[in-house]
């Protein structure tokens, strides 16, 4: 009989594997210290973990979120290479990996929310616009930057006119006159000129919770 | 005499901003 039972083990261990509640969800561990470092509540963090998982599984299904997910997520086709895409990228992976763990993810968006503070969006703009990161914005980086947008976008600009639209750029931003800017005159800058901020606030986060209401069924607490 | 020229942009961030690569709404959308 003993035997009989000995041939069942490996069944009912993937049985309690399987069912193990206190088998968090990779990468939702701790819901409520991420609610408590961030702009979402934890609702709002479950909520956000159901879009993870559909972003992280949608070439591997490994819980992670790779460059190629990320650039799907963003625009359902796999594009080429991006200047911005991956800038954008290097910044949600906080723990330079290559991958998005659902608390990088968490962490990166929470700056995008409605409610997140004017400075960490302005930080944000400025590490994504500091390509070399070298702690200011030079010339060349803003060059490279428009021409990346132009091509993007099919439009054509002549070098002078890009070049005129540089310099006009700098002679607002750059109060030092160094030829480049620095954190302060970023912040300068976009204080007087708010639409440089605009990509740095979804109104998507505002109402995570109703666009993602299935995390109700595996919600951990009572958010109220 | 109306100024129907186009719109000047007064710098090169804006331009930069109207990349779709640096907007995110996409993660939200189907």
């Amino acid at each position: 009989m003993l035997q009989c039972l000995e041939g069942f083990k490996p069944l009912f261990a993937s049985i309690l594997r399987c069912c193990d509640l206190n088998n968090q969800p990779r990468g939702l561990e701790d819901p409520e210290l991420l609610a408590r470092e961030t702009v979402f509540s934890v609702s709002e963090i479950e909520a956000l973990y159901e879009l993870f998982k559909r972003i992280s599984s949608a070439v591997i299904d490994d819980g992670l979120i790779n460059k190629e997910e990320f650039q799907l997520a963003l625009f359902k086709i796999n594009k080429k290479e991006s200047l911005f895409v991956d800038r954008v990228f290097d910044l949600f992976d906080t723990k330079h990996s290559g991958i998005l763990g659902f608390e990088e993810f968490a962490r990166a968006l929470s700056v995008f929310h409605p409610n997140a503070l004017v400075d960490d969006k302005i930080e944000f703009s400025f590490q994504l616009y500091d390509l070399k990161q070298q702690g200011f914005i030079e010339r060349q980086e803003v060059k490279q930057m428009v021409v990346t947008t132009l091509a993007e976008s099919g439009m054509n600009l002549s070098d002078d006119v890009i070049e005129n639209i540089i310099n006009k750029t700098f002679e607002q931003a750059d109060t030092k006159h160094d030829g480049k800017i620095d954190k302060e005159e970023w912040k300068n800058l976009v204080l007087r000129h708010p639409s440089l901020l605009k990509n740095m606030t979804l109104q998507y986060l505002k109402d995570i919770t109703t666009t993602f209401p299935s995390f109700v069924f595996h919600s951990q607490v009572d958010d109220t | 005499q109306r100024n129907s020229g186009p719109p000047i942009l007064i710098n090169a961030f804006q331009l930069i901003g109207m990349s779709s690569c640096l907007d995110l709404s996409g993660f939200f959308e189907k």
